[in-house]
């Protein structure tokens, strides 16, 4: 089954 | 001195609706533009992207910008305590650790003050990319939130699925598969009822379906929903406010190791 990424992995830390 | 003034309290009825599934407690950050909120759920899978501007408020004024850390289910009890057609005014000084809902009724013979104690939140925002997206699909909301809702029956994951014919929602389960297909619309009699895509190369991706219907709370807020996606990032799902604003919902996909 496909695992669930995180949101933060996509968007940047400023 | 920060003082927004709302004809439709319901409005903001709506917008707490959209977001307290989610999210426990939020930072609206307030400035001259408007009202802005981000924050990621609990477990950091999809993020929420809210914003009411300045000039969609009936009076707005904004000294110094404020950010006002809330707990979101004592907001809703105060909002709840408004009527559907009771003015609504957001006040707070500067620097202050209170922030004053104050509701009208429409003939003024009823004003009701609730102050509500601010919280210090640590506020995390991120960079959301600008993307172009593979797929942008516009489609009515309650045929959103239905499909979401109807497909969460046979398991907990849904792929989206969205070609120049149409768009393709898919689940499958210990009972068995379902899909629901959409086409866009050649004729419709009112343009929320159009489903509309645009679509520059197809695109697959799998998603949570307990987000998508934490998503869908929203329904009551617009009449159509905007679905963008690209292979491999978080979709959006984006709600309109009416001539004030919009909620985004960034979502992260399930992905094959």
């Amino acid at each position: 089954d496909p695992k669930q990424t995180k949101i933060s992995k996509f968007f940047t830390s400023p | 001195m920060f003082e927004a003034r709302l004809v439709q309290s319901s409005i903001l009825k709506k917008v707490l609706e959209a977001i307290k599934e989610l999210l426990n407690e939020a930072t609206f950050d307030c400035s001259d533009s408007g009202i802005q909120l981000q924050a990621m759920d609990n477990s950091h899978v999809s993020l929420v992207s809210l914003n009411l501007r300045s000039d969609g408020f009936d009076k707005y004024r904004c000294d110094r910008n404020l950010s006002m850390g809330i707990n979101l289910a004592s907001m809703s009890k105060i909002m709840k305590c408004a009527g559907n057609d009771d003015v609504l005014t957001m006040k707070a000084q500067d620097n202050a650790d209170l922030v004053t809902f104050m509701f009208e009724s429409q003939n003024q013979e009823k004003v009701m003050d609730y102050e509500m104690k601010l919280m210090n939140l640590d506020q995390e925002h991120l960079g959301i990319p600008e993307t172009d997206y593979s797929c942008v699909i516009k489609l009515p909301s309650q045929e959103f939130a239905r499909i979401v809702r109807d497909l969460s029956q046979f398991g907990e994951s849904v792929v989206i699925s969205c070609t120049k014919e149409g768009i393709k929602f898919s689940a499958g389960g210990d009972i068995g598969n379902a899909n629901i297909k959409l086409a866009q619309t050649s004729n419709v009699d009112k343009d929320e009822d159009a489903v509309t895509i645009e679509m520059q190369e197809p695109v697959s991706l799998t998603f949570a379906c307990r987000y998508l219907n934490s998503f869908a709370k929203a329904t009551p807020l617009s009449p159509q929903v905007q679905l963008s996606m690209s292979a491999d990032v978080p979709l959006v799902v984006e709600y309109k406010i009416g001539d004030i604003g919009h909620i985004r919902y960034y979502l992260a996909p399930k992905i094959e190791d």
